[in-house]
């Protein structure tokens, strides 16, 4: 464990809660795509079958409970709240995410570095949670202004990522034999997807008005 | 070098 990898994890959480404030204080989800929550839950679902079987860290274990449960509860205030789902935009969160599943499925089939049932999908979640921002990004672009609290959630997701390269270039220069390719690719493509998002929130945050992504 | 085989980040 080291601060970047720490930081990196507290942003996350912080994320969430951020997202979950949101949706509990304004009993609101406008400008949050359901599917990239849904795609998230899968991820986290996917990623921490481990938890069944191997332990690293109570740390580790506390953080994974609690991504699973802050995901779960983001996708059921938004598909089942009796107030917040009908505040979700259904016409403006139209990604087709079913490919991205499908996609990641095939390529952790192909390239992966264990072909056993939990590490096929250990790498399936990896190259699932690098593309699960994008339903969230494009109905961003289709949302008009959009509010703080939505645009401070995908700020701290994408300073998580950075935090994590920070972290494995940290580790790669400090520890023998760590190496972790396939997270590495898929964590930078991951995080410049962000870039555009980052451009722009810096921009309107500069000039001190409301988020826009053009 | 090899893929580490602990999953020990998050």
């Amino acid at each position: 464990m080291n601060v970047f990898r720490l930081a990196g994890d507290l942003t996350h959480l912080l994320s969430l809660v951020v997202l979950l404030l949101k949706i509990v204080a304004t009993k609101s989800c406008r400008g949050v795509s359901a599917k990239t929550q849904e795609l998230y839950a899968i991820v986290f679902v996917t990623r921490y079958l481990d938890l069944l079987f191997s332990f690293v860290s109570l740390y580790n274990s506390v953080m994974k409970v609690v991504f699973l449960g802050s995901a779960f509860s983001i996708v059921y205030f938004m598909r089942y709240h009796k107030v917040v789902r009908h505040t979700y935009d259904r016409e403006l969160d139209t990604f087709r995410s079913s490919f991205l599943v499908a996609g990641s499925m095939v390529l952790a089939l192909l390239i992966n570095s264990k072909y056993t049932f939990f590490e096929v999908l250990w790498t399936f979640s990896i190259y699932l949670e690098a593309v699960a921002i994008l339903p969230q990004l494009v109905m961003l672009q289709r949302t008009g202004n959009i509010d703080n609290l939505t645009g401070n959630y995908v700020f701290l997701l994408g300073m998580y990522r950075g935090l994590y390269i920070l972290n494995w270039i940290y580790r790669y220069s400090t520890e023998r034999r760590y190496w972790q390719m396939i997270v590495w690719v898929s964590g930078i493509i991951q995080t410049a997807l962000y870039a555009d998002f980052f451009y722009y929130y810096l921009k309107c945050w500069n000039e001190n008005r409301t988020l826009v992504i053009p | 070098n090899s893929q580490s085989s602990v999953h020990d980040e998050l």
